[in-house]
């Protein structure tokens, strides 16, 4: 198809790029859109310069060189149906995602998984190699661990502000690179910058009247390190210990001695600040009180004193058109529907 | 006595080290391993809680003269089971749904006020019905969508653990939107009315119903049920002659039609 994809409902729809397969724009029911960019980063953890700082289990230390991309683009697959439309992307053998918009929702909710973050060890680990483990498709990564971000860039001006909350309860203004409380002098930029985030982070631009939330179904680390961008910490596996009381790397093998593999949504939410308000607050209660789903098998022979589902051939009947005599033979095809046609008409030839 | 266990093991779990993940590996798995054991007993009291509400919602039908429905029946009697690894698209036994077998799916709203929430389950390849468990039955729209790769093998390495094989066919999941009342649970049944999937069984009685479904007013629901666009499978549509077709709203810009 020529042009970008466009996949949504009526209330909220997300923009593909044809190029990248990445999302670019956010479109309103009125038809406004609005730049809006989401991609995964990795920090290579610190500790080759200054090893007393590992990045580890109570340290947040990346290197100096900021957040890397995992990739320029993605792999796509757009699904649409009767309930939700959604675009499955793959960004790397251990990254990928699924954006959902369902039809009677007004957030976006994107389903990543991560993991397992390659390590150098395991491009020499013999029972790794094949499938996704060969060298081709792996970065080579620094010998102490990654650790991944998902971050939403948009053009909205939100002068080095954004809130994050406090136990799911009240919200607190954060501004970058200040305390309220003392004058902060720090060498790290981005760790000084990361707060706990229980329920919702969101940022503001008050002259467009706009608001973006992005709810984790789970405690994460995020922060808003340029304006109008807001991240948050998806997983990390680091190989030195910082020092400070594990004594053990946040290495966790997981299934066949990989790294753990993690799964999880970050539900969305964009518009004017007041509606936002509500329906983040609404949100994070759905999410912390989150519905308990259990099955049952009744047995084959049991009649569950349900009625038959209307047949689906009440009034729609269709048959090749050679034999237009015996439709009007047993009555014809519309004679129980609402569109019925008249009998002269399939006896006169059903053409 | 059943929920004890899960109080105690929560208590411990308020551990900085268990809310941060930064411990040892083996505190860590058994951290894992006490929540695993503690869900395990506390679901069973789940269960008995619901049978109450069951056993006090037929009382009150008993004294309007209506017999207990058979799927409460059922609900009272039947096994419950649950599957903890959803969350990587993998459920032993909706996956192993066969034809014209029927699963109950009971969900449970612990929020105070009514919600409208997206239920996904692994099935096979095959065509799947879904309904209500009360009133007439009604049909609740649904729709199969992939499981991605990456998840697959993820899935396959769950599977291996719980069964020694790797189910290839396990390829979809179920999507449908369950109305869940405040405080209370909501039951639906899944019945797999054919082997091979050829697009989604979605009949527009189902759509229309699911859009004049009574939404709940204070979620901002509602809105217009647009006909689902032909995304080149077929949809199974019944004839729908008696039910308003809503215009679609044109949503600008280019549209795909597969």
């Amino acid at each position: 198809a020529k042009g970008d994809f466009l996949f949504g409902n009526a209330r909220i729809s997300g923009i593909i790029d044809q190029h990248t397969g990445l999302l670019k724009g956010i479109q309103f029911a009125d038809g406004r859109r609005l730049p809006f960019k989401q991609n995964f980063y990795y920090y290579d953890a610190d500790g080759k310069y200054r090893p007393e700082k590992n990045s580890g289990a109570y340290i947040f230390n990346p290197t100096d060189r900021g957040a890397q991309r995992i990739s320029p683009k993605a792999e796509i697959e757009i699904l649409r149906g009767p309930v939700v439309e959604e675009v499955h992307q793959v960004f790397s053998p251990w990254c990928s995602q699924v954006i959902r918009i369902y039809k009677h929702s007004d957030y976006i909710e994107f389903h990543w998984l991560v993991g397992p973050i390659p390590i150098q060890a395991d491009l020499n680990n013999p029972n790794l190699q094949g499938g996704t483990m060969n060298q081709a498709n792996y970065q080579p990564i620094s010998d102490n661990g990654r650790e991944v971000v998902s971050l939403y860039e948009t053009d909205m001006k939100t002068n080095g502000t954004f809130f994050t909350d406090s136990n799911g309860r009240e919200t607190i203004r954060r501004l970058r690179d200040h305390r309220s409380d003392y004058r902060l002098f720090t060498s790290e930029h981005t760790a000084s910058n990361y707060y706990p985030i229980t329920s919702w982070i969101f940022i503001r631009d008050y002259d467009r009247n706009l608001q973006l939330s992005i709810l984790p179904d789970r405690p994460q680390g995020g922060s808003s390190i340029h304006d109008g961008q807001v991240e948050l910490m998806l997983h990390r596996r680091l190989l030195q210990d910082d020092g400070l009381g594990v004594e053990e790397p946040l290495n966790e093998p997981g299934i066949d001695r990989r790294g753990l593999i993690i799964r999880g949504k970050h539900y969305l939410l964009i518009g004017p600040i007041d509606s936002v308000i509500r329906s983040t607050r609404q949100l994070s209660k759905q999410l912390h009180l989150h519905p308990v789903q259990w099955f049952q098998a009744p047995p084959v022979a049991m009649n569950l004193g349900l009625p038959a589902v209307p047949s689906s051939n009440n009034g729609l009947i269709l048959s090749s058109a050679g034999t237009s005599s015996n439709l009007a033979a047993n009555g014809g095809a519309g004679s129980s529907g609402g569109d019925s046609l008249s009998n002269s008409a399939l006896s006169g030839g059903s053409s | 006595n059943e929920l004890e266990p899960l109080q105690e093991t929560l208590g411990i779990l308020q551990h900085h080290d268990a809310v941060t993940g930064t411990c040892k590996q083996f505190v860590n798995d058994d951290y894992s391993r006490m929540l695993a054991h503690a869900m395990k007993k506390a679901h069973h009291s789940l269960v008995t809680s619901v049978a109450k509400i069951i056993e006090h919602n037929n009382e009150q039908r008993g004294q309007q003269g209506q017999p207990m429905s058979p799927i409460d029946t059922f609900i009272m009697k039947g096994e419950h089971i649950f599957c903890s690894s959803l969350n990587a698209s993998h459920c032993q036994i909706s996956e192993k749904l066969d034809r014209f077998e029927k699963l109950l799916i009971h969900v449970y709203n612990p929020a105070s006020h009514t919600v409208q929430h997206y239920v996904q389950i692994p099935v096979r390849d095959g065509r799947y019905m879904v309904r209500e468990s009360t009133g007439p039955g009604l049909v609740v729209a649904s729709q199969q969508t992939p499981i991605p790769p990456a998840v697959l093998r993820l899935t396959s390495i769950e599977s291996r653990q719980d069964y020694g094989v790797i189910d290839p066919e396990v390829s979809k999941e179920l999507i449908f939107a369950a109305i869940l009342p405040p405080l209370t649970m909501a039951t639906y049944i899944i019945e797999k009315t054919a082997l091979s999937s050829s697009g989604n069984l979605m009949t527009s009685a189902a759509s229309s119903l699911y859009s004049s479904q009574s939404m709940p007013n204070n979620n901002n629901l509602g809105g217009q049920f647009l006909p689902p666009r032909q995304p080149g499978g077929n949809q199974f549509h019944t004839n729908a002659n008696n039910i308003q077709r809503r215009e679609s709203i044109p949503v600008s810009g280019p549209q795909l039609t597969t």
